[in-house]
């Protein structure tokens, strides 16, 4: 494990910390988009599989847990704890997720490792990740104004994957056998729909302005 | 490396 990979597992872990924060702190999940908290917790269920097969550290299994877990208590605040469905945005958060799930999986049975149950699974499991983020995205593009703690989580999620870019980097040039071109290829376009995002945050950051995102 | 050492990330 290198200090990019560490880096953004915790930036990964603090951007969970601060979506479990709002929503715990102000009863509220405006802003933040269910289909996108359903698409993590299918992509977390689906790529630690290998949870009971196949033990890395105590480190890892323990993340896996945590993941796993936070996802499943976020869509579960969002869907049945009253206070904070009421403030729910429903009625921008319409993008139809199901074609991503579609799509990522058609993808995982063309493109994988190895064309076994848990390859495909933990292939669509990347595929999935890469486009979760884009009902969040859209959702705060409709609503223009982002809150403080939602434009903090949204952030803390690209941060992750540029680090986890370095730390790919970092592993090409230092492990003899290091390839990955599936995990590589989906990683960059995942941190490119982030670019956008990165671009108006960095813009409100400079001007200490509150983050607002174009029509 | 093959299949099985790429899975130690997250």
């Amino acid at each position: 494990m290198n200090v990019f990979r560490l880096a953004g597992d915790m930036t990964h872990l603090a951007s969970i910390l601060i979506l479990l924060l709002k929503i715990y702190a102000t009863k509220s999940c405006s802003g933040i988009s269910l289909k996108t908290q359903e698409l993590y917790a299918l992509v977390f269920l689906a790529r630690y599989l290998d949870l009971f097969t196949n033990f890395i550290s105590v480190y890892n299994t323990v993340m896996k847990l945590v993941f796993i877990g936070s996802s499943l208590a976020i869509v579960w605040c969002m869907r049945m704890h009253k206070m904070v469905k009421r403030s729910y945005n429903k009625e921008l958060d319409t993008f139809r997720h199901y074609f991503l799930i579609a799509g990522c999986f058609m993808l995982a049975l063309l493109v994988n490792e190895k064309f076994t149950f848990q390859e495909v699974l933990w292939a669509f499991s990347i595929y999935l990740e890469a486009v979760s983020m884009i009902p969040q995205l859209i959702l705060l593009q409709r609503s223009g104004n982002v809150d403080n703690l939602t434009g903090q989580y949204v952030f803390l999620l690209g941060a992750y994957r540029a680090l986890y870019i370095l730390n790919w980097i970092y592993r090409y040039f230092t492990e003899p056998h290091f390839s990955r071109w599936i995990a590589c290829v989906a990683g960059l376009v995942q941190t490119a729909l982030y670019a956008d995002f990165f671009y108006y945050y960095f813009i409100s950051w400079k001007n200490n302005a509150k983050l607002q995102l174009p029509a | 490396g093959g299949a099985e050492d790429s899975k130690d990330e997250l």
